[in-house]
């Protein structure tokens, strides 16, 4: 099973 | 005060097509280095990343850093007029709730102006940080799409896996399965038809291959893309942009549980 993670969880917020 | 007059106004088409399938409004930013934009797609799982540097436009002036909201469908409408060979002039002002474009035909004689609303954006900035990358694929950009089509009419996923015997990608669906492999080849008539193969270490990824096969929208940008794939980080898919700068496109890989 494969999940699907926000690209928000990779990087950070600036 | 910004105005941006770029010869080879086909270009500016070219970039535009090659976003609007992924983000529907997007910020431009505009500061000395050129003209910019970093925007997710709606369901936040992919990031664009544009540069177009100051030196790449025949003219470029820009008297302070601006960012402008803007809907790419709209922009494609107004870029649609311009005709293939057209310079086109973006204009913009301080606080004004619009931006001009200008188009002008080779020879002077026809002379187009078009005025497009702004929109206001929330914009949230992600900080890109620079990443050692495992495996870095250089291939040609129409092959890559044609990948990515094929797959895409077989399976939801593609797994990207590159080992020292080349790049495979491979998908499942309901009707079957299929594995394609591009092997280093460098021994080509010119360099736009060449596959490279750089690898730190061996590294399999798997995406959804809607994206991938949004992100070859930006194929007329570049003969060649650059894939660039890490164990657990969003992949890269860089189109450059010849003198100018690029389009990146960024995914987050779908992990395990």
């Amino acid at each position: 099973q494969h999940r699907q993670f926000p690209i928000i969880i990779f990087f950070a917020m600036t | 005060m910004l105005e941006l007059r770029l010869v080879q106004g086909s270009l500016l088409k070219k970039v535009v097509d090659a976003i609007r399938d992924l983000v529907n409004d997007a910020s431009f930013d505009c500061s000395a280095t050129g003209f910019s934009l970093q925007a997710m797609d709606s369901s936040h799982v992919a990031l664009v990343a544009l540069l177009l540097r100051s030196e790449g436009f025949d003219h470029y002036r820009c008297d302070r850093n601006i960012s402008m909201g803007m809907n790419l469908n709209n922009m494609a409408k107004m870029l649609r007029c311009a005709g293939n060979d057209d310079i086109i002039t973006f204009k913009g002002d301080d606080g004004s709730d619009t931006v001009s474009f200008m188009f002008e035909s080779p020879t002077q004689d026809k002379i187009s102006d078009f005025e497009m609303k702004l929109m206001d954006i929330d914009s949230e900035r992600l900080g890109i940080p620079e990443a050692k990358y495992q495996a870095i694929v250089r291939m040609p950009s129409t092959e890559f799409a044609r990948i990515c089509k094929d797959l895409g009419s077989i399976g939801d996923t593609v797994v990207i896996s590159v080992t020292k015997e080349g790049v495979k990608f491979s998908t499942r669906g309901d009707i079957g399965s299929a594995n394609i492999v591009c092997r280093q080849n460098t021994d080509v008539d010119k360099p736009e038809q060449a596959t490279t193969v750089e690898m730190n270490d061996p590294v399999s990824l798997t995406f959804a291959l809607r994206y991938m096969n949004s992100f070859t929208k930006a194929t007329p940008l570049s003969n060649q893309v650059t894939i660039s794939l890490s164990s657990e980080l969003p992949v890269v898919v860089e189109y450059k942009i010849a003198e100018m700068g690029y389009v990146r496109f960024y995914l987050a890989p779908k992990i395990e549980e």
